[in-house]
């Protein structure tokens, strides 16, 4: 009951300290039991500052800042009890390039350091060429999908034209 | 337990028989909008045991199966499996001798869904509880559908809660 | 009332039309007058099918296909009564390149038949190329936003390392 | 009308004056995650009469002043203003003969908000009237919020009748 919620509070905090200010190169963020005592009937708050910034209300962070501080607390909930699984659609579609590239050598880390294995569905070409094998999704037949094994110059292709063609 | 491949037919947009083999570390999908990359997510959690049609983006369970297009006629059912590699022998006791998993899930119109864990015809819940004792499941964190990654963010923090307990 | 709804509804519906199979490259959609025969109380439905596909739930439509067809409405209202200003905040982030270019291309056509002017936020660099003009916000001092006029090259630079900067 | 171009002091992260011209056509806002583009957005919407603090991301309508940082401290006031060129007199009959029209909004924290439109203190009835008569407004259609493009498209029915009128 209680001892391990906040047991795991602590660790799941731990790890969210320390991720948030790699995915945002800097800045500070914790995690923060509140409205109770009781871990069971608590709360959890999220206290986030991204570098230089003042502590701020987590509705006016921006659409990019919102996600990658989404993705510290996801990845450390992971890191304290990790999935065998981890499945992420088109997280990275608010961020801009060098976050993009944060995020990606991160997910690189994960997945070396665990055996988790991850399926990740994105349009960003950056995103692509980090992944271990890609598979492209078409509809050669309108409205029917098939999967096909695709290297990175035919993904490229794949996220962009192909909808061209069915035109 | 490891994770190797996913199968599905007639599910959503994949009416004919399709293999999504889940290798170590990162596997990207991509393709044009539209074109069924979501779908696969989705076809993942519904094997899983998700109940919710909402999270299916339909109206009724039903909306997952195959619903034809201008040249196919509609199908009558579909079916996911999750195929699950145990040599390690670390699955939950359920299913802990055997060296392969074959989970699936199959929904025919009219008839709801039928759960099978190595052939074998199991309940929901049982499905359910399988995954969650392998830290994973259809509501899991680490399934993050697309437009849901700031869900946690707006969450309510009485909300957000759960998360420790998935963690615990 | 009355008259002046369904005669509003029938230009927007028509304008719809048209947009959705030009955003779309194909396809077809129509708007529906629902739940009650008096257009006052009456909801707006949206019947959409993509190229090849069957007529849909709006809801079963991908998370581009949604953000195309919410596009060919907003288009459909502001051609049918043309607001002076509009505001896209990162409307291209769920869309392909294919999309990108069909949205870009409805936008000048808009841009040059109607008075109105467009600011449009964008990390898409195909949408910045084809922008009559580019700003560029930063914060070279941390927290402090500021905005100055870019060429295109400096543009791509800002919405990809400018981050890197500051880590 | 035309706008010509957006003036802001004091709001959100744009601490200094900073003016964003609004020229024809397409005019593209580029930068890095957080950089202060939304912020942007918002000053348009603020300025044409918004009235819930949630449309500005805020708890209270008293964030959209500039907050500090760790460098710099938090300031009382925010200002914005929105030049329009009415040369060719199709203002609302408020300002039609007025060839510049220049619409301004005030937050002093613990005091509220003050509009003037050209100089005269005016109620936020007023300006939001100015702006419906040409077309536009806060909550205009054409005014599209970050993750926001496909709110139209998850609206329920009744919702989206609401566009209509704005078209008629
Ligand atoms: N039951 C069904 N039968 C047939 N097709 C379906 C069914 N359910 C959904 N679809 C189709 O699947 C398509 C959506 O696929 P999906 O959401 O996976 O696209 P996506 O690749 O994720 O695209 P995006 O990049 O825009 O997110 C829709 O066009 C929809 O018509
Ligand atoms: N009152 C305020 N005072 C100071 N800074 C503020 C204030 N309100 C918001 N901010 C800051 O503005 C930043 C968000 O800016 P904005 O949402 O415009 O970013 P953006 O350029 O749109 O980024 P993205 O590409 O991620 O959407 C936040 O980091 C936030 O801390
Ligand atoms: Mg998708
Ligand atoms: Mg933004």
């Amino acid at each position: 009951g209680r001892e391990r919620l906040l047991a795991s509070f602590a660790v799941v905090d731990k790890h969210f300290q320390e991720l948030f200010t790699r995915l945002f190169g800097g800045g500070s963020a914790h995690l923060k039991l509140i409205d109770s005592d009781d871990p069971l009937e608590a709360g959890l708050e999220i206290m986030a500052s991204p570098p230089g910034k003042k502590l701020t209300t987590l509705s006016l962070l921006s659409g990019g800042e919102q996600a990658l501080t989404a993705l510290s607390l996801i990845f450390a909930v992971f890191l304290t009890n990790p999935a065998p699984i981890c499945v992420l659609d088109e997280v990275d579609a608010p961020l801009d390039d060098a976050n993009v590239d944060r995020f990606c050598t991160l997910l690189e880390e994960i997945a070396a350091s665990t055996r988790t294995r991850f399926l990740i569905v994105t349009h960003h070409r950056m995103t692509m060429a980090r992944m271990h094998r890609l598979f492209g999704v078409t509809m050669p037949e309108r409205g029917i999908s098939q999967l096909v094994s695709v290297d990175l110059g035919r993904a490229e292709e794949l996220a962009g034209v192909a909808q061209a063609q069915a035109a | 337990v490891q994770f190797t491949k996913l199968k599905l037919v007639g599910f959503k947009s994949f009416v004919e028989p399709t293999e999504v083999p889940i290798g170590d570390g990162l596997t990207g999908i991509v393709g044009p909008n539209g074109c069924g990359k979501s779908n696969i997510v989705e076809a993942v959690r519904w094997v899983m045991g998700e109940t919710s049609p909402k999270q299916m983006r339909g109206g009724g369970m039903e909306d997952v199966i195959f619903a034809g297009t201008e040249a196919r006629p509609a199908r009558n059912v579909a079916e996911v499996h999750l195929l699950l590699d145990n040599a390690a022998g670390t699955a939950p006791a359920a299913v802990a001798n055997e060296p392969e998993i074959d989970i699936s899930r199959r929904i025919e119109r009219g008839m709801g869904s039928l759960y099978r864990v190595n052939g074998r015809e199991t309940r929901a819940r049982d499905v359910q509880t399988l995954f969650a004792d392998s830290a994973t499941g259809a509501r899991s964190t680490a399934m993050v559908s697309q437009g849901r990654v700031g869900a946690l963010v707006n969450a309510k923090p009485d909300e957000r809660r759960m998360i420790l307990e998935e963690a615990a």
